[in-house]
C-alpha cells in the first residue's frame, strides 16, 4: 500500500495543485524547480495580502484550503 | 478590481442566458430566483439586460456538474472548487457551471447560491478577481446578506459597460475598513494562541509577534458559524477558550473551532434580562476574574465558579479613572488594560491604578 505521505508532502502537493490552477505554475515537471514554485507562492501571497515571504507556511496553507471560485487569479 | 486580458466584454448590452439544469439541493423556482436576482445585481449597475431562454444556445449558459462536467476543468468534490465560469465571448464564453458536489442553499446553512451566482456572472460579463476583502469579486466564498456589491465591483464593471442610464441608486456594500484611518474604532479585541485578533465591521484582523503586517480576512471566512458583527471577546487562555459575544448570544471557539453546544444566551453569565449588549469583554489572568462592559457599567465574572461576583455592575468611571466612560473593546496585557474607546486607546496599569498612556486606536496596527 502507498505509504500515507508525510503532512509536508502533502501540503506542497496541495499547494502545486492551487498553484497551478489558479496562478498558471507550469505543469508537473518545470514547476517542481524551487524558483517557479517560490514565485508563484509569492504571487498568492501578495494577491491575498499576505506575508511575501516565498514560503509554504501556515496562513497560506490556510487560504489554500478555503472555499473559493474556480476561476484563476491571474493570466487567461 | 480585475478585468480580464484584452477587457473581455459583450459587445452588445443584451445578454441572454439559459439555465440547462437544476440542483437537486433546491426548488426550481428558488434556483431561477438565486439566478435572476444575481444578474438584477449586475443590471442595477450598468446598461446591461438579461433576457432568459428556456432552449437553444444563450449566450450564458447555466448548469450544475460534478467533476468532469464537459470542459476539460473539472471540479474537485464538497468544498475547495465551488463554481467557475468563462469570460463574454462565442461558444463557452460566459457558460457559468455550479459545482453539484457542494450543498447548495437560499441562506447560510450552506453555499448560498444567490451569492456564489453574483460571484460568477461577474465572470461572465468580464470582471475577474478582486484583492479587496470586502469586493463580491474576492475569490474566496464568504456568506453576507444585502447588495452583495462593494464599490470596487461597480467601478470593475461600469469600467466595461457604463452605469445604469436610469441612473438606479443602490448602497455599495461597505468597503473592508482601512487600518491607519485615524478615526478607526474597533468592535472587540481579543488573544488567541498567542495572537490578538481585532474585530471590525465583517472583517478582522490578525497580528501575530513575528508577522509585520497585520492580515485583514472576512470574519465569515474563518468562522462560518458567528455573526458578520462582533460586539466584544474574550479568551481565557487557562481554558483555551475565546469567548464571542454578539447582541444576546455568545460563542465559544476552540481556536478555529466552535465549541458544541453553543451559541448560549449572555444571560446565563448571570446578566439581568436587560442586558441586550456587552460592549467590551476582557481575561484578567491574574485575577481569574472576566470583566464585562455594558454602557457605562461593568460586571466581574469569576471563571472559577462560573458566577458572577457580588456588588456588580459598578461604574467604569467610577473604578478606571481617567478613562472614558464607555468601552468599545479591550484587551490585557503583563498588567495592562488596554482600553479602546472611538479612535482613542487608553493604556491603564491595573495594578497603579491609573491611565499611564493614551494613544490612537489604530497604534496598534501599526499606523
Amino acid at each position: 500500500f502507498a505509504l500515507p505521505l508525510p503532512s509536508e508532502d502533502n501540503n506542497r502537493l496541495l499547494a502545486e495543485k492551487y498553484l497551478r490552477r489558479f496562478y498558471d505554475l507550469p505543469a508537473a515537471l518545470q514547476g517542481k524547480s524551487s524558483g517557479t514554485f517560490e514565485t508563484k507562492i509569492k504571487a498568492m501571497q501578495r494577491f491575498f495580502n499576505l506575508k511575501v515571504s516565498g514560503n509554504l507556511d501556515d496562513n497560506t496553507l490556510e487560504v489554500m484550503k478555503l472555499a473559493r471560485c474556480g476561476v484563476p487569479d491571474i493570466g487567461e | 478590481y480585475n478585468h480580464f486580458p484584452r477587457h473581455l466584454k459583450w459587445q452588445n448590452n443584451n445578454v441572454t442566458f439559459r439555465i440547462v439544469n437544476y440542483t437537486p439541493d433546491l426548488k426550481k423556482s428558488d434556483v431561477n430566483r438565486a439566478i435572476r436576482t444575481a444578474l438584477n445585481v449586475w443590471s442595477d449597475v450598468t446598461p446591461l439586460t438579461f433576457k432568459k431562454l428556456h432552449e437553444g444556445n444563450a449566450d450564458i449558459m447555466i448548469s450544475f456538474g460534478a467533476k468532469e462536467h464537459g470542459d476539460y476543468n473539472p471540479f474537485d468534490g464538497p468544498n475547495g472548487l465551488l463554481a467557475h465560469a468563462y469570460p463574454p465571448g462565442p461558444g463557452i464564453g460566459g457558460d457559468t457551471h455550479f459545482d453539484e458536489d457542494e450543498h447548495w442553499s437560499k441562506d447560510s446553512s450552506a453555499y448560498n447560491l444567490f451569492i456564489v451566482a453574483a460571484h460568477e456572472l461577474g465572470h461572465a460579463l468580464g470582471m475577474s478577481h478582486s484583492t479587496d476583502p470586502g469586493a463580491l469579486m474576492y475569490p474566496v466564498y464568504s456568506y453576507a446578506t444585502g447588495f452583495p456589491l462593494s464599490e470596487d465591483d461597480i467601478e470593475g464593471i461600469q469600467a466595461l459597460y457604463g452605469p445604469n442610464p436610469n441612473h438606479r441608486k443602490v448602497k455599495p456594500k461597505p468597503d473592508a475598513p482601512n487600518k491607519c484611518d485615524p478615526m478607526l474604532s474597533f468592535d472587540a479585541v481579543t488573544e488567541l494562541r498567542g495572537e490578538t485578533i481585532i474585530f471590525k465591521d465583517r472583517f478582522y484582523w490578525r497580528l501575530h509577534p513575528q508577522m509585520p503586517e497585520p492580515e485583514q480576512t472576512l470574519i465569515k471566512s474563518t468562522w462560518p458559524s458567528i455573526p458578520n458583527k462582533v460586539d466584544a471577546a474574550y479568551e481565557n487562555s487557562e481554558k483555551d477558550v475565546v469567548i464571542i459575544f454578539s447582541g444576546i448570544r455568545m460563542w465559544a471557539l476552540n481556536g478555529y473551532d466552535l465549541v458544541d453546544g453553543y451559541p448560549k444566551y449572555i444571560h446565563k453569565l448571570g446578566l439581568p434580562k436587560k442586558v441586550r449588549k456587552i460592549d467590551a469583554a476582557v481575561h484578567i489572568r491574574d485575577t481569574g476574574k472576566t470583566l464585562l462592559f455594558t454602557d457605562e457599567d461593568y460586571w466581574s465574572y469569576d471563571e472559577a465558579t462560573s458566577t458572577m461576583d457580588s456588588g456588580y455592575p459598578r461604574t467604569i468611571e467610577e473604578d478606571f479613572p481617567g478613562m472614558d466612560d464607555e468601552v468599545d473593546a479591550a484587551a490585557y496585557h503583563y498588567g495592562h488594560l488596554y482600553f479602546f474607546h472611538d479612535h482613542i486607546q487608553y493604556e491603564y496599569s491595573y495594578t497603579s491604578r491609573k491611565v499611564i498612556r493614551i494613544l490612537r486606536t489604530n497604534s496598534i496596527l501599526n499606523c
